[in-house]
C-alpha cells in the first residue's frame, strides 16, 4: 500500500519523479518514518527544482540570444529586399560584410549556445547593440536613410555598363540632373556630376565614373539621403521620363518577384514572431529574465567558461 | 524553503511547463533563423 498521500494533482505528470521510498514503505511504518521520507522526498524536490530552473535560466538565455540574432537578420534582409537592385549587383564593402555576419552568428547551433567571445564589459548589451547598429549601417549604406547620415553616409555602386556608351548614366530609378563633368588625373574617363531631380530640396549628389581598372564597370558614388519617395513609388508616376520608367518597372517587377519568394516565409516568420512577443511580453518573469540575459550574456559565458 | 511537498511538486510542474514552452520556441526561433540565414547566402 503506498504512503503517497495524493495530494498532488500533478503527481500523474511525474511519475517517474516521484521518490520510490515514499512508495515502497508500508503502512506498518510509524509516523516518525512517514515524516522522515516526506522530508527527503522534499528535499529531492528541492535540488530538481533548483535543477530546472537553472534548465530554465539558461535556455531563456538562449532564446534570448537566438531570437535577437533572428531577429537581426530578419531586419537585415527585409532592409536588402527594400533596397536591392538588380541592376546593381556590385555593391563594394556591405554585401561582403552581409555574407561574414551570419557566420558569425551561427557560432552556436550545437547545444544553442552563443560561441562569441567577445570582451565583456559593464555595458555589454549597449556594446552588443552597437554591433547590430554598425551591422545595419553598413547594410544600409547604399541608400542612406535618416537625414541625420546625410552629410556622412556616402555609399559606391558598381554597375556593368556598355562600353560603348559614353553617357555615363547610371540607372537606379530615380531621376538625376547632370550638372558638371570633369577629366581626373588618375582615370582616363571624365566623372560626371549629377544633383537628384528634385534638388535643391533633395540634397543627394551622385558621381559617375568609369573604373580606371576596368572602364566596363561605371562606379556611381552616392552622397546624402533622397527626402522623397523612391523608385518603388515614383514607377505609377506618369512625369517620369520614358527610359527611366521602364528601368523602374523592371526594378519593381524584380522586387515583387523576390518578395513572392519569400513572401509566404516572412509571413509566416512575422506570425511566429508576433506569437512569440506576445508570449513574452505575458510573461513577466521572463522578461525580466530576457532583460537580464541581453546584458549579461557575454559575462555569464565567460563566467561559466 | 518552507514549502511542502506538494508546493514544490507543484513548482516543479510549473517551470518544467515553462521549460517546455521555451524549448519549442527556442526550436521555432532556431529554425526561423536558420532558414533566413541560409535564404540570406
Amino acid at each position: 500500500i503506498s504512503l503517497n498521500l495524493n495530494t498532488n494533482p500533478f503527481d500523474r505528470s511525474f511519475p517517474a519523479k516521484l521518490p520510490k521510498e515514499e512508495i515502497k514503505v508500508s503502512t506498518s511504518a510509524g509516523v516518525e518514518r512517514k515524516w522522515l521520507v516526506k522530508d527527503k522526498s522534499a528535499s529531492e524536490l528541492r535540488e530538481e527544482l533548483n535543477r530546472v530552473n537553472s534548465e530554465n535560466k539558461k535556455i531563456k538565455e538562449m532564446l534570448a540570444t537566438v531570437y535577437e540574432n533572428y531577429y537581426a537578420l530578419h531586419h537585415h534582409l527585409e532592409k536588402l529586399q527594400s533596397r536591392k537592385s538588380p541592376e546593381i549587383d556590385h555593391i563594394e564593402q556591405p554585401m561582403k560584410k552581409t555574407k561574414q555576419d551570419p557566420e558569425e552568428f551561427l557560432g552556436f547551433p550545437n547545444g544553442l549556445s552563443s560561441g562569441k567571445t567577445e570582451n565583456s564589459s559593464s555595458n555589454q548589451s549597449h556594446h552588443y547593440q552597437q554591433q547590430h547598429e554598425q551591422k545595419n549601417q553598413l547594410l544600409s549604406c547604399k541608400r542612406p536613410v535618416t537625414d541625420s547620415f546625410n552629410k556622412a553616409r556616402v555609399s559606391t555602386v558598381y554597375v556593368p555598363a556598355d562600353s560603348s556608351d559614353t553617357s555615363l548614366t547610371v540607372k537606379d530609378g530615380y531621376q538625376w540632373r547632370k550638372y558638371g563633368q570633369k577629366v581626373t588625373r588618375d582615370n582616363p574617363s571624365p566623372r560626371a556630376y549629377f544633383r537628384c531631380s528634385f534638388a535643391p530640396s533633395c540634397p543627394v549628389k551622385k558621381k559617375v565614373q568609369r573604373s580606371a581598372e576596368d572602364p566596363s564597370i561605371l562606379v556611381a558614388t552616392y552622397e546624402g539621403t533622397h527626402n522623397h519617395l523612391g523608385p518603388n513609388a515614383s514607377a505609377g508616376d506618369a512625369t517620369s521620363q520614358a527610359g527611366s520608367s521602364t528601368v523602374t518597372l523592371d526594378m519593381v517587377h524584380g522586387g515583387q518577384k523576390l518578395g513572392l519568394e519569400t513572401n509566404e516565409r516572412r509571413t509566416m516568420q512575422e506570425v511566429l514572431v508576433q506569437q512569440m512577443a506576445s508570449s513574452l511580453t505575458n510573461d513577466s518573469n521572463f522578461t525580466a529574465a530576457l532583460a537580464t540575459a541581453i546584458t549579461g550574456r557575454l559575462l555569464m559565458e565567460q563566467s561559466r567558461t | 524553503k518552507d514549502k511542502s511537498a506538494s508546493e514544490l511538486r507543484e513548482e516543479l510542474n510549473r517551470v518544467n511547463s515553462e521549460n517546455k514552452k521555451i524549448k519549442e520556441m527556442l526550436a521555432t526561433v532556431y529554425e526561423n533563423y536558420y532558414a533566413l540565414h541560409h535564404h540570406l547566402e
